[in-house]
């Protein structure tokens, strides 16, 4: 497939030539030779703007990036065999704006619900939804006696004012997931593909909601461990994480690369797991058709 | 037959006027033949490890060397290849040789930070060089 691919490269002649050209750094390029569609990598190697301004992320937020990222490539950056062949992209976003809407209880152990506002920009449309994760931490560490329950509430809500029909009333969506945080558990993924799939799909590119999280202790504690609060305020507002196919040529897509064989009957299980969601599925058939077709 | 066998046992193995270096210079590869190189990179020498978190080195390798003339047996060239370097060596030097070029790649993995502030793993095709060809 690399010869065929370099084959049709070469004999696109000039494209092939323009797209060799965001390599050569050594002389800037004027606007107009600038082809359209490069992903972002390439757009900054092009313009040599590696240096321009940029946000700093959330220094939790990186600190988990940087563990994920140590488990799904090598120190050389070449991707480890172990992780799920659907997605080859990963987005965290932090929230914009975050307003405490009720005071925690120290009691119950319900965290003060949280309104989560995440912009979505930098979602390619090449790029398929797969899963979608919120995650939260603790400001700081602290470790419980013992395993606790937790209820995650949330109300997915329109912007506050949608330009294409500004009369509409707020319109929400109610999830609720259940978890259990362990001891000296650092990161607390809660699963929330269901209520985002049809957001993000809709090229959504904002995202607003409201999060209560209720944790309450393990009623086979013994009593002198129940009277203790539980301080989960210190949970921090959470991150939300995508787990994405980028569809796009520069994407590398594992399940068509030579060094990922599957077994015919893994592949078999493989299928059967795809039909546990449906998006992995449409997405990874989307894809297949039109790559074999070409 | 003893004295035949003696006679053969004392021929020299390889003709007198050859001496062993030459004799094995034609089983030598060229020095400087079409084949792989490295070239380890950080992000921090080009300034963009202000945006690329990881991986801190990178060698992307590259293709550098001069093509035999018969370059199928060893690089999976096509025929033509060894008919571009006949044109150039009989019929018209202005032809260039074949070039050692990259035929395969490994894709890389890359952590990013987005302009928004925004965290992004994402896996890139076709980005370190594994195997050279002619062409």
């Amino acid at each position: 497939s690399q010869a065929s691919r370099g084959e049709v490269e070469i004999a696109a002649g000039t494209e092939w030539e323009s797209e060799a050209v965001p390599w050569s750094l050594v002389k800037p390029l004027d606007k107009k030779d600038r082809p359209g569609s490069l992903p972002p990598l390439f757009k900054v190697l092009y313009d040599g703007q590696g240096g321009a301004p940029r946000l700093q992320p959330d220094s939790r937020a990186l600190r988990y990036m940087k563990r994920l990222y140590k488990s799904y490539a090598t120190k050389e950056g070449i991707p480890k065999s172990n992780r799920n062949p659907l997605y080859n992209t990963v987005r965290l976003f932090t929230s914009c704006a975050q307003h405490k809407r009720a005071p925690g209880d120290q009691v119950t152990g319900t965290i003060a619900s949280v309104d989560l506002l995440f912009h979505l920009d930098r979602v390619t449309a090449l790029e398929r939804l797969l899963k979608s994760v919120l995650l939260f931490t603790f400001s700081n560490s602290i470790s419980f006696h013992s395993a606790v329950k937790c209820m995650c509430n949330l109300v997915m809500k329109e912007p506050a004012f949608s330009s294409r029909n500004p009369h509409r009333a707020q319109s929400s969506l109610t999830f609720n997931s259940q978890f259990e945080i362990t001891k000296k558990q650092k990161w607390i993924e809660v699963d929330v593909t269901a209520p985002f799939q049809p957001l993000v799909a809709s090229d959504k590119r904002s995202i607003h909601m409201l999060v209560n999280l209720t944790c309450v202790k393990d009623q086979l504690q013994p009593p002198s461990a129940r009277d203790r609060p539980l301080n989960v305020t210190l949970l921090v507002p959470p991150s939300l994480l995508l787990y994405l196919n980028d569809t796009s040529a520069q994407a590398h897509h594992r399940w068509y690369s030579p060094h990922y064989k599957r077994r015919p009957s893994q592949s078999a299980g493989h299928k059967r797991g795809l039909s546990a969601c449906p998006q992995g599925e449409k997405s990874a058939e989307g894809v297949r058709p039109s790559r074999r077709r070409r | 037959g003893q004295e035949t066998i003696g006679l053969e046992l004392h021929k020299p193995l390889v003709p007198a006027s050859l001496n062993l270096s030459e004799y094995f210079k034609q089983f030598l590869f060229p020095q400087n033949e079409c084949e792989l190189h490295d070239f380890r990179l950080s992000f921090s020498q080009l300034k963009w490890d202000n945006w690329i978190v990881a991986p801190h080195r990178y060698n992307p390798r590259y293709c550098k060397g001069d093509c035999p003339r018969a370059g199928g047996h060893r690089y999976g060239s096509p025929v033509h290849t060894m008919v571009q370097n006949i044109i150039h060596e009989k019929l018209d030097s202005s032809v260039p040789r074949p070039s050692c070029v990259p035929a395969k790649y490994s894709p890389l993995s890359v952590l990013a930070i987005e302009p928004d502030g925004s965290i992004a793993y994402k896996e890139y095709e076709d980005m370190i060089a594994t195997k050279c060809t002619c062409r």
